[in-house]
């Protein structure tokens, strides 16, 4: 007697969208050496109660998610980075200096609710 | 797709207050290279590195700036044999470094071009010496400063690297008295009598190849927390 699951769009759901930035499309590779460009993924996407658990979800997501079932005045449990990965600069600055720079939680990597 | 890009905000996020627009690119030093392409493979295969130490040179920091010289080339009025194969102002702008940085590491390169550029044959040899806070008027030779380095070396393969830590400190702490380094360079052996004109041609080659420059590596702490120590 389960209550059939809401069809809900896959494109919906939370998950990693990847956005790639050209450094060309904004004229900075005249003075960023290395690399090309950067990964600006983000993460979007609904997290209905039904998949918190299969969508990569937190218990914390899972309760969320519970009590927004029973008052939808509750938010819904949010779409968030759940592995980030740094990243490298190598670029020239105003005086020539060659810089190289890390820069830590720059990418994501996976999302979750 | 346009980006509303506030470049301002990400330019400072780098560090930079306006976009660098330089006229030619510098010369990109291998272990720059190889920093770089090593954190990038780890970041791409998943492997978690600590990006407050650098491997590769063993000290801890978040940003490496390799500083061109500034300097110029010095003339002493004496004549030409009795005077030393090269003098040079070194000169290297730390302003780039912000005060909350902590300097780990300053060293100076020397590239002197390729050995075989001289052929001055094996029983030369070359002395450096590096003085701090020359007093330098008109280009003409400085007063002597502090004798920093006095190295004899046979005509180098390569790079030669001097640690500068301390003199980076103090540059750093009272940029007034960063008055660069005087660099002299000897060819031992050098006869006295008549001009050699084969060791004339070489201190001119030398005067073209040496390039100089001063990798500095700084720590952040705003970046790099105490956790990011090397673990233990």
């Amino acid at each position: 007697a389960a209550i059939p699951a809401p069809k809900v769009s896959c494109k919906n759901l939370c998950h990693r969208h990847q956005l790639f930035i050209n450094f060309r499309d904004l004229g900075w590779h005249k003075w960023i050496i290395a690399p090309t460009g950067f990964m600006a993924n983000y993460c979007h996407g609904d997290c209905p109660f039904s998949l918190t658990t299969s969508l990569n979800g937190s218990n914390y997501a899972f309760m969320q998610a519970l009590m927004h079932a029973v008052d939808p005045a509750i938010p819904q449990a949010v779409c968030i980075p759940t592995k980030l990965s740094p990243i490298s600069m190598l670029y020239q600055d105003n005086d020539d200096n060659v810089i190289l720079r890390h820069y830590e939680d720059m990418v994501v990597d996976e999302c979750g609710c | 797709q346009t980006f509303q890009f506030q470049e301002h905000a990400f330019l400072q996020f780098l560090g930079l207050d306006k976009v660098p627009s330089p006229q030619k690119f510098q010369p990109v030093p291998y272990i720059l290279k190889k920093i770089f392409h090593d954190q990038e493979t780890a970041a791409t295969i998943g492997v978690s590195r600590d990006l407050c130490y650098v491997k590769e040179l063993g000290v801890q920091g978040n940003i490496l700036r390799l500083l061109p010289d500034q300097g110029f080339f010095l003339y002493s009025k004496n004549l030409p044999q009795a005077s030393p194969c090269l003098q040079k102002l070194l000169y290297f702008n730390l302003s780039a470094v912000k005060d909350e940085e902590r300097l780990t590491m300053a060293q100076l390169g020397l590239d002197l071009g390729p050995n075989t550029y001289h052929n001055l044959g094996p029983d030369l040899e070359l002395v450096l010496s590096l003085v701090q806070e020359p007093h330098v008027w008109d280009r003409s030779v400085p007063k002597p400063g502090k004798m920093f380095v006095l190295q004899s070396v046979p005509w180098p393969q390569g790079v030669l690297h001097f640690n500068l830590l301390e003199v980076a400190k103090d540059w750093s702490n009272s940029p007034q008295k960063n008055l660069g380094l005087f660099l002299e360079i000897l060819v031992k052996g050098q006869r006295d009598s008549g001009v050699n004109f084969q060791l004339e041609d070489t201190c001119a080659r030398l005067r073209c190849s040496l390039h100089a420059s001063l990798l500095v590596v700084t720590l952040n702490p705003q970046q790099c927390h105490s956790s990011s120590r090397k673990r233990r």
